[in-house]
């Protein structure tokens, strides 16, 4: 049977089996200008793929942008398949992203937590952290957003291993983060890292584990409150915009605190929206708008970093 | 698979300091199995948390006895978690 992307229900929420079907399919039809990349395997043995969208050249500047590194946060897995989507369909066709695939790569990643996500569908819906075990506790899993070299087991992160915003053992002790770092590293070359969480509707920037604010908060807040602009356009959608602490709390060991540490200068992290009280059980009749105006967010931060090479 | 039948979300407007030590006496209260859905205790914005079935009763008369004022946002989790199955199985087909 063919397989095409029109045929993809973007409107609805899928199995990672699903999920990375379609990433195929999308590369297939896509093969000049999206690669797989494997980036390792989770903590259960599973891949752990990001999707370049790369038009040639060696090494280019390049924007991440992952989903679903808390698992149960469904909505920003579904907007990140759209968003892959978007991306391909519009280059060539929308002169912003033609030019911008022009001069940059970027690193989508749909899935950040896969074992989790599996666990979400099959045994606990309400699952954040990953999946591996902590000898000497019956609990499993830490929070992949506490356990990133920023500021390790400070506030905002618990030391116990049956909490939800459990550290763990270590800094980049999940294999899931180790991944992600190792690719960073490896690659050198990025010059934006975003994380696309849910709940609440903010965007923020460092820092998370100190409240201190960070040497270019003046510029980061005014990308930050023109990206909202342009996803507030469509839908009107509320949301706040500054650093982690600032508006929500302070939280140590998240990943943009990390990479702006390792001089990632345009890092942030999107809360996607829940306007209908529905927290992470949003209907799925609002991921394509999700989507839609988390795009329109997304893409001037990327225009802007595009414009200002540093 | 684990289900989540009676669990409420209850959204609590944090107005006081006294509020916020009333909520942080709840998150180190981990016997009830409370899953914050949002983080951090501020006046500025509510605090989500689903409160499992079994502690339903404990917490709402903590938050009364601590004059916490909260509405409960999600009266029955896994209602809601029944239709995002069935809506998922019918995508499928």
């Amino acid at each position: 049977m063919e397989r095409s992307t029109k045929s993809f229900n973007f409107a609805a929420y899928h199995d990672l089996e699903t999920i990375y079907s379609f990433m195929d399919t999308l590369v297939a039809s896509h093969p000049n200008l999206i690669t797989k990349v494997h980036i390792g395997n989770s903590y259960e043995n599973r891949p752990m793929y990001a999707l370049k969208f790369s038009t040639g050249g060696v090494n280019r500047p390049a924007i991440w942008v992952d989903a679903g590194i808390h698992s149960r946060e469904w909505v920003t897995q579904a907007s990140a398949v759209w968003i892959a989507n978007k991306i391909a369909s519009n280059y060539g066709v929308d002169p912003s992203v033609t030019s911008l695939l022009g001069q940059m790569d970027i690193y989508l990643m749909i899935v950040t937590n896969p074992d989790g996500y599996v666990f979400t569908h099959t045994n606990n819906r309400m699952w954040r952290k990953t999946r591996s075990v902590k000898s000497g506790s019956s609990c499993r899993g830490v929070d992949p957003n506490r356990n990133w070299d920023a500021g390790f087991g400070g506030p905002g992160a618990s030391k116990d291993p049956c909490s939800d915003s459990y550290h763990g053992p270590y800094a980049h002790s999940e294999v899931e983060v180790k991944n992600v770092v190792d690719l960073i590293m490896g690659h050198g070359n990025f010059k934006s890292f975003i994380s696309v969480h849910s709940y609440s509707q903010l965007l923020m920037y460092p820092y998370g584990y100190t409240c201190t604010d960070i040497p270019d908060m003046s510029e980061l807040h005014s990308v930050g409150t023109a990206a909202i602009k342009e996803l507030t356009s469509l839908y009107n959608t509320r949301y706040q915009v500054g650093s982690i602490c600032k508006i929500i709390y302070q939280a140590s060991g998240g990943s943009i605190d990390w990479t702006y540490d390792i001089g990632i200068k345009y890092s942030f992290a999107f809360e996607l929206r829940d306007t209908g009280f529905y927290g992470f059980l949003l209907p799925a009749n609002q991921i394509i708008p999700t989507a839609e105006e988390t795009w329109l967010g997304l893409k001037y931060i990327m225009e802007y970093v595009r414009n200002h090479p540093y | 698979k684990e289900l989540f039948n009676g669990d409420q979300v209850l959204r609590i407007h944090v107005e006081s300091e006294d509020h916020i030590q009333a909520l942080k006496e709840l998150e180190e209260d981990v016997d009830s199995g409370l899953d914050f859905w949002t983080h951090g205790f501020s006046t500025e914005r509510p605090i989500d948390i689903r409160v499992p079935h079994s502690s339903l009763s404990a917490v709402k008369d903590f938050l009364k006895k601590n004059n916490v004022p909260f509405n409960v946002m999600i009266n029955n989790v896994q209602e809601l978690l029944d239709r995002e199955k069935s809506e998922m199985v019918s995508n499928a087909k």
